[in-house]
Parts: C-alpha cells; sequence; structure tokens
C-alpha cells in the first residue's frame, strides 16, 4: 500500500499489515505522530505505541486494543481511531482542543504474539503465548496479570485455563511494558483498555466489591459516554462496575490503573451480543468503531474539561 | 493449523442461581474442552460456550437432563472462520 489513504479499514488485517499502516501513518504525519515501542513481547516483536502530540510535557490519554488476540474487531477498530485521529484533527473542534492539551496514546496490537497465533494457528486463541514451566499449556491471560487484587478470585490458578493469572504479577512482557510506561509517564489521565464482544462500559472494580471513590462521577461519565455511542446505530450497551456489571475479576488491567491514581480507568466491551462472537464479519468493523469513537470522545472530553 | 469443524457456540440462559451453579460445575469438567466466551456468573447475563464435536452430546444431555434453556449461535464455528477467510482473500484480491 502507498498510503494510509489505500488501507482497507473494513476488513481485518494481519500483524504484519497493521504494523505497516502504522509506519505509514507516522510517515505521512512528522511532528504530529510518532511510534514508541515500549517493550517487546515473549516472542520479541515489538510493542508498537503510536504517540498523536502536539506539544512537549502534556498529560496523556491512553487506549489499548486488542490484550485478547482473538478479539479482531478490538485491533480493527484501534487502527480506523488511528486515521480518525489524524484526519480529524483541525477539522473537528473538540478534538484539536484536547490535542492541543493532552497526547493521545494508542497501542493497537496490545497482544502481538497472540494475535499472530490467531491469524497463523487458533483463531481461538486469546491470552499470551509464553509457556508456562510445568505444563504443557501456553499463555497467560493478560487481563488477570496485573498487580491489582492478584491472585485473588476471579482469575484462574490453573495455565490450562483461559483465565491463567500468570505465576506473578506482570510476569507478561506485554503487560509489564504497559506498566513500565505508565509509570515513567507519570501524567496518564485517562486510560481506556478495548475488549469484544459484549456490549459493556466499565469501570473498577472487578477484585472487590469496595467500590471506588469515584464511582458516582465515573457511572454518570459512562452513562454519557454509552448515551454518545448509542447514539449512531442504536446499539445497546451495559455499564457499570467490572464486579457488578459482568463478574469478578482479579488482577485487571483497570483496577492497576486506577490504583496508580489515573482516575478515568475505563474497559470496553465492544460489539456483539449473540450472533457471531468473536467473529463478528468485518463489514461491523466501521459502525463498531465509530460509535466507540463517540464514547471515546465522551470520556476524552470530559477528562480534558475536568482536570486533576 | 487447529481447526473448529463440527463446534459449536451455544447461547444458554439460566433461569435461577441454581442453573448459573450448574454451568460452573459444567465449566470445571476439563475433559469436555469447552471455552467459555461468556462465563456463567449471573442470570441477568447470557452464557455462551464453544463446544468441540465430540462433547456436544454430553453437554445437550447435560443441559436437557437439567431442563437449561439453551440456543446454536454459531452452527458450525468453522464455517464462520472459512467465511472470514474469504472475506479477507476476496478483499485483498480487489485491492
Amino acid at each position: 500500500l502507498r498510503s494510509t489513504e489505500d488501507y482497507n479499514y473494513a476488513n481485518y488485517h494481519t500483524l504484519n499489515e497493521i504494523n505497516s499502516f502504522i509506519d505509514m501513518l507516522v510517515q505521512e504525519n512528522p511532528g504530529f505522530v510518532s511510534k514508541i515501542v515500549i517493550g517487546k513481547s515473549y516472542e520479541g516483536r515489538p510493542l508498537n505505541v503510536l504517540k498523536f502530540s502536539t506539544g512537549a510535557n502534556r498529560p496523556g490519554l491512553w487506549i489499548d486494543t486488542g490484550i485478547h488476540s482473538r478479539e479482531w474487531v478490538t485491533q480493527a477498530s484501534g487502527t480506523w481511531f488511528a486515521k480518525k485521529i489524524v484526519t480529524d484533527y483541525r477539522r473537528d473542534a473538540e478534538l484539536t482542543d484536547i490535542l492541543n492539551k493532552y497526547d493521545i496514546f494508542l497501542e493497537i496490537v496490545t497482544n502481538p504474539d497472540g494475535f499472530q497465533f490467531t491469524h497463523t494457528t487458533n483463531r481461538m486463541w486469546r491470552k499470551t503465548r509464553k509457556p508456562n514451566s510445568g505444563s504443557s499449556c501456553i499463555g497467560v491471560d493478560p487481563n488477570r496479570n496485573w498487580d491489582a487484587g492478584f491472585g485473588g478470585a476471579g482469575a484462574s490458578s490453573t495455565p490450562c485455563s483461559e483465565t491463567y493469572r500468570g505465576p506473578s504479577a506482570n510476569s507478561e512482557p506485554e503487560v509489564k511494558a504497559i506498566v513500565d510506561f505508565v509509570k515513567s509517564h507519570g501524567k496518564i489521565k485517562a486510560f481506556v483498555s478495548i475488549h469484544s464482544y459484549s456490549q459493556m462500559l466499565l469501570y473498577p472494580y472487578g477484585y472487590t466489591q469496595t467500590p471506588c471513590k469515584d464511582q458516582a462521577e465515573l457511572h454518570e461519565l459512562a452513562r454519557k459516554a454509552v448515551t454518545a455511542l448509542s447514539s449512531l446505530y442504536n446499539t445497546q450497551y451495559r455499564f457499570g462496575s467490572i464486579i457488578n456489571t459482568i463478574y469478578q475479576a482479579s488482577g485487571g488491567t483497570i483496577d492497576w490503573t486506577y490504583n496508580q491514581g489515573i482516575k478515568y480507568s475505563y474497559t470496553f466491551e465492544l460489539r456483539d451480543t449473540g450472533r457471531y462472537g468473536f467473529i463478528l464479519p468485518a463489514n461491523q468493523i466501521i459502525p463498531t468503531a465509530q460509535e466507540t469513537w463517540l464514547a471515546l470522545m465522551a470520556i476524552m472530553k470530559h477528562t480534558k474539561d475536568n482536570p486533576y | 493449523k487447529e481447526t473448529f469443524e463440527g463446534h459449536q457456540v451455544l447461547r444458554i440462559t439460566a433461569l435461577n442461581e441454581a442453573q448459573i451453579n450448574l454451568l460452573k460445575e459444567l465449566s470445571e469438567n476439563e475433559h469436555l474442552g469447552l471455552d467459555f466466551w461468556m462465563d456463567p456468573v449471573d442470570v441477568s447475563l447470557p452464557v455462551d460456550v464453544r463446544v468441540p464435536f465430540n462433547s456436544l452430546q454430553d453437554v445437550r444431555a447435560f443441559l436437557g437432563y437439567h431442563e437449561i434453556h439453551y440456543e446454536i449461535m454459531i452452527q458450525d464455528l468453522q464455517d464462520l472462520i472459512n467465511e472470514e477467510q474469504r472475506e479477507i482473500l476476496q478483499s485483498k484480491a480487489l485491492q
């Protein structure tokens, strides 16, 4: 492909194609978009993060897509978001205002080893690809591997389980890289981790029934974001804390980010409910990304308007 | 390459806490090779589970015996994956 204009956003793509897209986007937008490699996966693949920035020393907004490799609509939506940001900057007043005050960080393929595996060997692979000593089963659920209630209820200690938490918190390089990045940055103000497919917008906590101290505000913002999302195609979302809306889950991403002081910590479950699961047809990628973008904008705008 | 011929994805609707507990028991049967896409947690949420062909009879018998309602969400997972692959290749060819 010659440019990101030629990229087919309405189709699923391999890891190489997505990485080429990232490089093209950087090349086409010098001084605005850059690529940061925050680490390497277990199999040695770069953990690429796109940085959208219009100035120095800005606070940051983080978005990651596809920590669970089989959730293909998530990585595909992330690619669409990247293009949307460069298209709308200086055209959309709200996004421009956000980008004049904040950097946006976007990790499109959070689990590249797993994603590659879904394209080559097992379409239904969810976890990382690190072997587990003493077991023939491979991989850790990277959304149970964070240092927030790690090892508690709602995660498995069995390496063969799809929700295996790993031997210790941050044992997975894909998780550790984000942890190191967030800590070293020090000014991430919103953190959105995107999954699919059960149509939910969730906030902390997952590992405990104790409400987080900002629950009232996070709940209202979730309502606003979901309302914006539904306004496009009337897609119905549930929202609430992880433990009350879906299930108890320990060692989850946004519980850790919230405990680090990132107030606006959310996780999405994108389309679909009850028809295709992880095999969502490609013709639903753009509608999914479009509606999700409205919710992301609501969260980013609220973060901008409510500095802390 | 792992294939999923004959695997079905069932959408199970539990009516009460007792049925949720039965589904949790089912999920602990490792020999069935079940892959829960949505776990049994609460009656307000559906349970989606990928069932390998060899376990279909056992799982359906279990659900039937306990009168737990289910529908077939995906009839043959590999068919859908093949369709996805066709779409990807076709789109690339067009491009």
